[in-house]
Order: C-alpha cells, then sequence, then structure tokens
C-alpha cells in the first residue's frame, strides 16, 4: 500500500458515500444513470469473486465486500425505493456496445485462460468505460446537480491516483499490470472533459452546464 | 495455483 493508492480507494469510498448522500437526502435518483450503476456492479462481483479463495488484507477484504454491497444498494435505491424519480427515458446509451467488446478484449488479454482470470480482466475493462451511459446522459441533459458532479468527480479522481501508485509500483517492487493500467489511463481519459467544466465551474461556485 | 500477477489492488 501507497499513499497514491490509498488516496485512490479512499476518493472511491467517498464517491459511493456521496451518491448514496444524494439519492437519500434529495430522496431522488435524478441524474443518475442506471445502466452506469449496472455496470458498476457486474464489475464489483466479476472482479471480487477471489473473495471466496484468495486473502490479501482485512482492508482489501472490507474494501471488496464495500464496493459489491454498496454497489447493490445503490441499485436498490434506484430500482426500487425512489424508483419513480429514475427516469429510463434519458439513459438511453447501448450497454451492449460496452459489454460485447470488453468480454472479446477480456478473451484476448488475460494473464491466465482461466473463469476467474478472464473475468477479472473483464471487470477491468468494463469499468473503464462503465462511466459511459452517466457522461452521455451528462451530455444529452446538459447540466447536473452540483452534489451529482462531486459524486463523479471523486470517482473520477480515484483511477487517476492509481496512475502514481502503478508508476511508484514500477520503481519500488517492479511489478507492472498493463491490462489494469492502460484501462486505467483510458478511464482516467474520459474524465477530462467533465474535470475542466468541474475546475473551471463548478469549484468556482457556478452551476454545472454545458455549453449549448 | 498462484495468479501471474498480483491482485492486490481494488
Amino acid at each position: 500500500m501507497n499513499l497514491f493508492r490509498l488516496f485512490g480507494d479512499m476518493s472511491h469510498l467517498a464517491s459511493i458515500l456521496i451518491l448514496v448522500h444524494k439519492i437519500q437526502t434529495t430522496r431522488s435518483c435524478r441524474g443518475i444513470s442506471f445502466k452506469t450503476q449496472a455496470l458498476y456492479v457486474t464489475v464489483f462481483v466479476s472482479r471480487y469473486l477471489d473473495l471466496f479463495y484468495d486473502w490479501v488484507s482485512l482492508y482489501n477484504f472490507f474494501m471488496k465486500v464495500f464496493f459489491i454491497s454498496s454497489s447493490c444498494y445503490i441499485l436498490y435505491l434506484m430500482k426500487m425505493k425512489f424508483r419513480p424519480t429514475n427516469d429510463p427515458s434519458i439513459d438511453t446509451f447501448r450497454i451492449e456496445y460496452l459489454l460485447g467488446p470488453c468480454a472479446i478484449l477480456a478473451l484476448i488479454f488475460h494473464y491466465k485462460f482461466t473463469v476467474t482470470e478472464v473475468l477479472w480482466s473483464f471487470s477491468i475493462f468494463l469499468e473503464s468505460v462503465a462511466i459511459l451511459p452517466q457522461l452521455f446522459m451528462l451530455q444529452r441533459t446538459g447540466e447536473a446537480e452540483t452534489i451529482t458532479t462531486h459524486y463523479l468527480a471523486a470517482l473520477g479522481a480515484y483511477r487517476a491516483f492509481y496512475i502514481p501508485n502503478w508508476i511508484y509500483r514500477y520503481w519500488t517492487e517492479d511489478i507492472v499490470d498493463p491490462i489494469a493500467v492502460t484501462s486505467g489511463i483510458v478511464q482516467t481519459a474520459l474524465y477530462l472533459d467533465f474535470f475542466y467544466v468541474y475546475f473551471t465551474k463548478v469549484l468556482q461556485g457556478q452551476k454545472f452546464e454545458l455549453p449549448a | 495455483e498462484g495468479n501471474p500477477v498480483k491482485h492486490d489492488e481494488l
């Protein structure tokens, strides 16, 4: 563990807490893409199967359990508790265009041809693009509640923090994980447009609005 | 059966 990864994980944790807080306090999941949230459940479940056979640390164990359970809880909030506030008609990104290519990529690029390793690769690839339905929705509506933008900023920062972590691990442990690194760079790059508006508008106290 | 790469990150 190093500070970069710790900051990344804390940022990831914060993003989920911000999202749950937003849904609970506004009693609404308006502006949140159900498809993106469902993709995150897929990501966590397919990646953390090693919970059942591989022990890393107590920290690692609890974080994995937290990510799986909190992402399922968010789906519950969106589909059951606050269902009327979820508007599927603006959540129109075709996720089969993400699932298919990620599955193919996972079959080509993996560290070992076993079910769990291929699923692990799949989850890494899928995570890198899972935010697209959400960003697509933001693009369509052209605006977002401030709290939603804080959620997205924390979520984007998480993988960005992992990049210096990978550089650090390369120097100190001589470890390189090419699948995670390339996907992580793609994942972070997808947020660049968002970050630009977030830093120049939201953090200056203005509303998040995309130019018409 | 060990992983070729350590999956110790989240």
